[in-house]
């Protein structure tokens, strides 16, 4: 099956298939079922995120390469095992001794710009955040045929947050446009599109028992059930409360540029 | 070459006895053999876990980054949740003694004791099978700025907060020790 999936008569240039409009952005999908995309084992979705928005922590089942393709933003990528090396500045500790806030740690988060390629191993969750003042547009390739994903074909997205609506709307848009359209023999489903009920939380911590969480996490169980996000219609990008992402100040370009320039001479000597 | 090579290679490594790589005293300890500690497993594409869970020790809900997983009970019972990209829950059971459950790569478990403890061995398809986290030091979780976290969950930084910091141990913690706690209060 696989050998036939690239006995291609006719390639073409292909316009996104699908469109999932969010709180804050819309994601666009090229459908994976498309023989090309079959033959080359990926799939390309463009997100387009407005200033102040977030994506949605997810992971996913094969490695990605993201292009940014205009604006600017933060993203973060979240390293199992990796220590909490950043945390909040020095005003932030005054605050803290001030007793109003206390002071956060995180993993690094990093500043992106037009013409950056990011790069996303498989299973590694990440996010990313428009600081800026023009809509970032990014375009990731989702390489499902990689041996780093031992499932299926199918591009998965698992989300940490939130309660993405993509699947739902997307099922039906894709239904519409694969009306008429040679399926083949192919068994794969395009897995945006699979049908799973009228399920109205989808983030992973949905499919556990709110005592089980706080059990995990050592909280109460109200607190855990909010990580189910149960009644939360934002789709998969949302738009930051108050207007920026107050504790997430990732280095300067010139600092990381030093940064990196210090490693350099460090790996020299 | 052979025999200098793979005639010579270790073939066997015990991950019977209480060694561990990961040890929480109120909930348990965990084993682990990879092709760092055994090299013939890089040939293989294989590697293993072995977990003691006492009475209500919790393994944090994670998922498997490179492998699946394939688990025996050896020993005990205990509550088992797994969870698609979905967010659906695809099991959700107690598991016992000489029962198997595949867990698929990326898919979310937990794993709760139940009263007698619970022993599992773990197959993983990767030689270096690694796991993320949701919850401890270690975790995705933990790794997010707490204002990501307040925006994603739509919480209050308080909340996050606590969802972020209220775990200190990494992979395995105890419920037990709270309930009590809790129930105290």
């Amino acid at each position: 099956q696989r050998q036939n999936e690239c006995q291609l008569d006719r390639l073409n240039a292909l316009e996104p298939d699908s469109r999932v409009e969010a709180e804050a952005g819309v994601t666009e999908y090229w459908n994976s079922n498309h023989e090309q995309f079959q033959c080359a084992n990926v799939a390309v979705v463009r997100r387009t995120i407005e200033p102040n928005g977030l994506t949605l922590p997810f992971y996913n089942n094969g490695p990605m390469l993201v292009y940014v393709v205009q604006g600017t933003g933060i993203s973060g990528t979240l390293i199992p095992g990796c220590p909490e090396t950043y945390q909040e500045s020095q005003q932030g500790q005054q605050q803290q001794q001030q007793g109003r806030r206390s002071q956060d740690r995180h993993q690094k988060v990093r500043r992106f710009k037009e013409g950056d390629i990011i790069a996303l191993p498989a299973g590694v969750a990440h996010w990313c955040y428009n600081d800026g003042n023009k809509p970032v547009v990014v375009v990731s390739l989702h390489d499902t045929g990689n041996s780093a994903n031992q499932l299926d074909r199918s591009p998965r997205e698992f989300y940490l947050a939130g309660n993405p609506r993509e699947e739902q709307q997307l099922q039906e848009q894709q239904e519409q446009s694969q009306q008429g359209q040679r399926r083949g023999d192919r068994r794969q489903q395009h897995q945006y599109g699979r049908r799973r009920g009228q399920k109205q939380c989808n983030n992973v911590f949905c499919g556990f028992e709110p005592q089980m969480l706080a059990d995990a996490f050592n909280l109460d169980t109200n607190t855990a059930r909010k990580l189910q996000n149960d009644n939360d219609n934002r789709g998969s990008i949302v738009r930051v409360r108050g207007g920026d992402l107050q504790g997430v100040r990732p280095p300067t370009e010139r600092e990381e540029e030093e940064e990196e320039e210090e490693r350099r001479d460090y790996d020299t000597n | 070459g052979l025999e200098e090579t793979l005639c010579s290679m270790r073939l066997r490594e015990n991950l019977g006895n209480p060694r561990a790589d990961i040890y929480t005293p109120q909930a348990g300890r965990i084993s682990t053999l990879n092709s760092h500690n055994l090299p013939i497993l890089r040939w293989l594409q294989l590697s293993a876990e072995r977990g003691v869970l006492y009475n209500n020790g919790v393994m944090v809900p994670h998922w498997n980054m490179n492998a699946h997983s394939i688990m025996y009970v050896i020993r005990g019972s205990a509550r088992v949740q797994v969870v698609d990209n979905y967010g659906q829950s695809v099991f959700d059971d107690t598991v016992r003694r000489g029962q198997i459950l595949t867990v698929p790569q990326h898919y979310a478990v937990v794993k709760r004791a139940e009263a007698e403890g619970f022993e599992w061995i773990s197959f993983k398809t990767n030689d270096n099978a690694m796991i993320s986290p949701l919850s401890g030091r270690t975790s995705a979780i933990r790794a997010m700025p707490e204002d990501v976290l307040a925006n994603a969950f739509r919480i209050s930084r308080d909340d996050a907060r606590r969802i972020k910091f209220n775990v200190r141990e990494t992979t395995l913690t105890s419920s037990a020790s709270r309930s009590q706690r809790r129930a105290e209060a």
